[in-house]
């Protein structure tokens, strides 16, 4: 059973990308199969597991011109991580989707050609609900919704799990929330301790036991092109994804 | 003569709210007659200054279903600051504008009916480059982008430059860069000396001297509805933003 997780959130900044790259390098380590799918066209995560500048063709061909996922995906420096690219030209299909049949399951019906290749995919969305975002979450099993602990972040939630309750009711009644992470916690920051009661009293088990602390060194790494346990495997950063993938892991598999 | 500047870029969580808000506040405080305009669904801005529920109608209606901008513009606490509110529903625009004719010209034609009303127009962007941004940069005559100094910022910056010049050639030749913005600057952040010398060595003097430090007022401000200025005008939030607003009067009249 493949496990698709799509990493959502339309608030900007939030740590999806940085998630999406070291959760599945961790996920790697550990011994699972992983895809990364990058669905932003910033191209952010294919730039921070290294291949800049974003080849082709990538998920815009697999999606607009029925390009396989053999031609696309590609290995990378990690053992068992593997990565379907973004290329900034995905800013087009937002559009071009609009008219298209049944534009919402494009990438759905991709995955659908190699349905066990990998244990644990992870798609790294755009910020925004768009049909990007829709695609991810007609595709997804479950979703990962990275959480700033700022008041902004909060705000959104709401708007976030309407439209994942509106892709289950007619897209994807198998779509389930895997768990809230709160990111870039500050231990001295006040907010941060409100805005993390706020979300664990309200959405309890919901929400990951593991917290991604805030660390300069995980917005250094996506300069070197390298996951947070190659750049530095010791730091705070490194160890918060490590814990993050097996307790994921310990939820996927019911443990 | 108004100045109407597009507040943008489309890596998210920059600072573009946090900016179009407080530079807002800053600029009524010196006399300006300003208007906040929302283009986002999230809706930040107008949560932001006070609007809480986002009230109906707003810039979806004035885009959508020619409202007009008597019938939607709102005071503020702030004297000489008002609002064009938004609500989550213009992500409905997002789509609906594909088809539509003229279709980024609907916010300049909005701003036509009241040519004088306002000394500077602030357009809080969504983070992405879709048609509610083009709207944006169709309608304005100057961009300031808000760049964090991070990695994945600098990363953006060219396609950002390479849409607002695709703007100019066919949709808006008099629009200019009246500036780039450095937020959340954290002196003791080796990366943040490192991208804030490489956009002054590229952009020069197109680099606003005013570097909006890391504060962690800044994001206490919008769960109390109030501009920094409101809620404490002696952090050094407000004096950045205070001096910000000094900086581009100046640049705007030319001094
Ligand atoms: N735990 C952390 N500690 C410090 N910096 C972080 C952390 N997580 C992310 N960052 C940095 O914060 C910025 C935003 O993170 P990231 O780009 O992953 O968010 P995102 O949600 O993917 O953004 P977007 O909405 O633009 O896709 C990046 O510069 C990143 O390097
Ligand atoms: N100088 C600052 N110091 C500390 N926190 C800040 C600063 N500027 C913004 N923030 C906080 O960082 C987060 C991101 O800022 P903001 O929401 O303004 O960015 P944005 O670019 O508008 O995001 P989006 O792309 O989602 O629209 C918010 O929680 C905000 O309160
Ligand atoms: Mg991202
Ligand atoms: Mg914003």
């Amino acid at each position: 059973m493949t496990h698709i997780l799509a990493i959502v959130n339309q608030k900007g900044g939030v740590g999806k990308t940085t998630t999406s790259v070291n959760l599945g390098s961790a996920l790697a380590r550990l011994g699972q199969r992983v895809l990364l799918v990058d669905l932003d066209p910033q191209a952010n995560a294919t730039g921070a597991i290294g291949f800049q500048p974003p080849p082709q063709p990538g998920v815009y061909e697999v999606l607009m011109q029925d390009v396989g996922l053999d031609d696309a995906v590609m290995p990378t420096e990690v053992a068992g991580l593997e990565v379907l690219p973004a290329h900034p030209d995905l800013a087009g299909a937002e559009v071009e989707l609009v008219p298209a049949i049944a534009r919402e399951q494009r990438l759905r019906q991709a995955f659908a050609e190699q349905p066990e290749r990998w244990d644990v995919v992870l798609i790294d969305c755009p910020p925004s609900l768009g049909l990007l975002t829709v695609n991810a979450l007609t595709a997804a099993t479950g979703i990962l919704v990275p959480l700033q602990c700022e008041y902004f972040a909060l705000e959104g939630l709401g708007r976030l799990l309407e439209t994942v309750r509106l892709v289950q009711g007619s897209l994807n009644p198998a779509l389930s929330l895997t768990g809230i992470l709160l990111t870039m916690f500050d231990a001295r920051n006040n907010i941060c301790h409100q805005v993390a009661e706020e979300v664990t009293g309200h959405f309890h088990w919901d929400v990951f036991e593991s917290v991604i602390p805030r660390n300069v060194r995980l917005s250094e790494a996506p300069s070197f092109g390298r996951p947070i346990d190659l750049y530095d495997p010791e730091c705070r950063g490194a160890q918060s994804y490590a814990d993050l993938a097996r307790e994921l892991l310990n939820r996927l598999t019911g443990a």
